[in-house]
């Protein structure tokens, strides 16, 4: 039988483990601002 | 099958080195106000063609630096205006291609507009902020300033090519500054007292642009204080047209060129 689990307790377990000290790289773009942002 | 290419990165070196030759054409097509820098890459798609040929869009966020677009000063030496100065910004999209590694411009569309006065007032209270151009006092001071210089001056007579910024300043004392670009005649300033209307620009391989700023302060008391620099003869890049001037012409806050 199916039950529905809470979603924050599926993506608890469905979380891909990630290595210690894991940084997500930079979104692509926007790139950086050279000047000031207006 | 094999991985598609990961997508382009806005900061990717290849991304920077097609945002250079976007800003070099830009710069290079426009006949009008100042020169931009690169103030960041929006966006990028690359969208393959066949065998080492490919499109690329780009959306670039520019900034109005204060060199004049007829200065020969190279745009790395030019400094972009300062957010207090009531900064001018443009925006960009442009359409490369990239053959076998070499980027060359399709196609651009820009949009330049000043930043709103009210976030400038809303940091710098007393800072004076950019008026419109065909303002009055702004044609009366530009007038003045020009005729000032035509009267002292030992060189050519100049005439009017057009109003690039103009401030008007209220408090304390009342101050009209403004900076506008000339173009060299064929008369001297002499001549030109006796008969002014024949004096007309020179022609396109005698051509002698230049830049003038002017301050007149109205109150507390009178003074007009102008400055120009000629470029003398700069001889124009043989793929971009000189430009053709249509007289005086007025930039407004916003401006679409393609």
């Amino acid at each position: 039988s199916l039950t529905k689990r809470a979603v924050a307790e599926a993506a608890q377990h469905d979380k891909v483990p990630r290595p210690v000290g894991f940084v997500p790289p930079p979104p692509p773009c926007p790139g950086r601002i050279r000047h000031f942002d207006i | 099958v094999p991985a598609p290419p990961a997508p382009l990165g806005c900061d990717d070196p290849e991304s920077e080195a097609a945002a250079e030759i976007a800003l070099s054409y830009i710069n290079g097509h426009s006949h009008h106000g100042y020169k931009f820098a690169l103030n960041r890459i929006e966006d990028i798609r690359m969208v393959p063609q066949g065998p080492n040929k490919d499109i690329v869009f780009l959306e670039l966020d520019l900034l109005e630096t204060k060199c004049p677009i007829l200065s020969p000063t190279p745009l790395a030496n030019c400094t972009v205006r300062t957010f207090a100065e009531h900064a001018v910004e443009g925006d960009c999209d442009v359409k490369l291609q990239k053959v076998d590694g070499t980027f060359s411009v399709l196609a651009s569309k820009c949009h330049s507009h000043a930043d709103s006065s009210e976030d400038i007032l809303k940091v710098c209270p007393d800072c004076p902020v950019l008026t419109s151009l065909n303002n009055t006092e702004v044609l009366e001071t530009v007038s003045a300033a020009l005729n000032d210089y035509n009267s002292k001056t030992t060189g050519s007579y100049l005439r009017l090519l057009e109003i690039g910024r103009a401030k008007i300043q209220y408090h304390p004392g009342h101050i009209v500054a403004t900076e506008f670009a000339v173009g060299a005649t064929n008369c001297s300033a002499e001549e030109a007292k006796a008969n002014v209307g024949v004096c007309q620009l020179l022609p396109e391989d005698q051509s002698n642009f230049g830049f003038c700023t002017a301050v007149m302060v109205k109150s507390p008391s009178q003074d007009l204080q102008v400055d120009c620099q000629m470029y003398g003869h700069q001889v124009p890049a043989p793929d971009i047209p000189l430009l053709s001037w249509p007289g005086v012409t007025y930039i407004h806050p916003g401006q679409d060129t393609s």
